[in-house]
């Protein structure tokens, strides 16, 4: 049928590669979302946006770009690792598709996320900066005197005894025995009060007093006795970040403890490249176009996360032949701190096959990392880039931006930004 | 499991309605 859809959805998007190479200069939006609700701005960790980019107007050199994705594999292992658990899978097998296999440790989803957001804490309210983590509950600050260690942050510690609305949390307290459930880890009980640990999937951790504390999130948005992690011991990769925002699905999670004020509704849109800005918000509020739902999946309800169900995916167009046990065999999570979409083998494949036969005019290049389908665009200014589309049970169709499509290194080296699980059972 | 990552968030924002056990995408400039 030649319709104006059909036509959209063959036609592949014109990318100029240049557009794809990561900017020194922050361009924030300049368009605020419309809204009545608290809403933060998201800024990428490295980007020229934040104030925590330890490299200044200095571009990601390549190792650390590699380092990054290197993370995010440590991130899914991690995930990978606590639903085997839930789900009495023996164990969790290595990728395959990556070269160098990295070591699985369980824990909590790795604690270095990628996009940040700007709270204040405390009475009078300090400024902290923290990893937005939707796959995880929760929220922890370093706290002075950081008994045993506080790695380097960019904005100062939180200082409890300068704050008139801190309060530690007994151990006799029912959230202080919801901590196991929460983290993992065992609450312990240091002179009455309660004390959390939780670690992370690449080894990063935090201990402390679990606490409660005002949040500020806006100046019209203040939440009283917001439960955190108050961290005297913290060590990891979160680099220059004050700490961790958890928003998974958890009692301690920020999204429960602000329930009565927001409904359980957040939305996040992030920023669309490393220079831009995005933003966070909680309540409902109305859109721009309409959302399209698709419900939470039965798979992770007894989870932390948040599961969807992907019912297949469409590349330049075309609705790939993948069975659907394929992507019910294992499901599926979303996750604000994975950076690259991880498919079922089989459903990877199949992507993978088709975007190479629509990508075959051009050059291909070595593999980067976790990405194996890379090409060298040296000296071309435009590309054509198939239109990719994941199906969610709903009807609902995502149809990713072409910046969600390649993941551009340099110009000779631009990826299809899409990696495939070890087994179709993971 | 396989997982929805952030890179293919881009230019969509991303509802968590937990109450109501749903998650809502909505195309937007950002």
């Amino acid at each position: 049928k030649d319709t104006a859809d059909t036509r959209h959805r063959y036609r592949p998007h014109i990318v100029k590669i240049s557009s794809l190479l990561a900017s020194n200069v922050c361009n924030p939006i300049t368009e605020a979302p419309h809204h009545k609700k608290a809403t933060l701005k998201v800024v990428h960790k490295h980007g020229p946006c934040s104030h925590l980019n330890q490299l200044g107007d200095q571009k990601m050199s390549a190792s650390d770009e590699i380092k990054l994705l290197e993370q995010d594999q440590l991130r899914v292992n991690s995930i990978h690792s606590q639903l085997s658990k839930r789900s009495g899978d023996p164990g969790f097998r290595g990728p395959k598709s990556t070269k160098s296999a990295i070591p699985v440790r369980s824990g909590q989803t790795i604690g270095s996320g990628n996009y940040i957001v700007t709270v204040g804490l405390g009475t009078p309210k300090k400024q902290l900066s923290l990893v937005l983590d939707t796959g995880s509950a929760l929220s922890w600050t370093q706290c002075e005197p950081c008994v045993r260690y506080c790695y380097a942050q960019k904005e100062p510690i939180f200082k409890p005894l300068e704050s008139t609305s801190y309060a530690n949390v007994s151990c006799a307290s029912e959230l202080c025995n919801a901590l196991e459930s929460t983290t993992g880890v065992s609450p312990g009980c240091i002179t009455s009060t309660c004390e959390y640990g939780v670690q992370y999937g690449d080894n990063s951790y935090s201990v402390g007093y679990l606490s409660k504390e005002r949040l500020t999130l806006t100046s019209s948005d203040v939440i009283e006795n917001f439960y955190f992690g108050c961290g005297q011991n913290n060590r990891g990769l979160f680099r220059g970040a004050a700490g961790l925002l958890g928003l998974s699905r958890d009692r301690l999670s920020l999204i429960f403890q602000s329930g009565k004020k927001y409904g359980r509704y957040f939305s996040y849109c992030l920023p669309s490249s490393r220079s831009s800005t995005g933003f966070l918000s909680f309540g409902y509020r109305r859109p721009r176009k309409a959302f399209k739902f698709t419900p939470l999946s039965s798979l992770t309800k007894d989870t932390q996360f948040y599961g969807l169900d992907m019912t297949g995916i469409s590349v330049g167009g075309k609705t790939l032949p993948i069975t659907a046990s394929v992507f019910s065999k294992a499901g599926t999570v979303i996750d604000s701190g994975t950076v690259i979409t991880r498919l079922p083998p089989k459903a990877y494949d199949a992507v993978r096959k088709a975007f190479r036969q629509l990508m075959s005019d051009y050059k291909a290049a070595q593999s980067y990392s976790i990405l194996d389908t890379c090409y060298d665009f040296t000296g071309v200014e435009s590309v054509f880039v198939p239109k990719i589309s994941f199906f969610f049970s709903g009807g609902v169709e995502v149809e990713v931006d072409v910046s969600g499509i390649i993941y551009a290194v340099s110009q000779s080296q631009v990826c299809l930004a899409l990696a495939g699980n070890g087994d179709d059972s993971d | 499991v396989g997982i929805f990552g952030n890179f293919q968030h881009l230019k969509w924002e991303v509802a968590y309605d937990v109450g109501k056990e749903r998650v809502g995408f909505s195309p937007s400039a950002c």
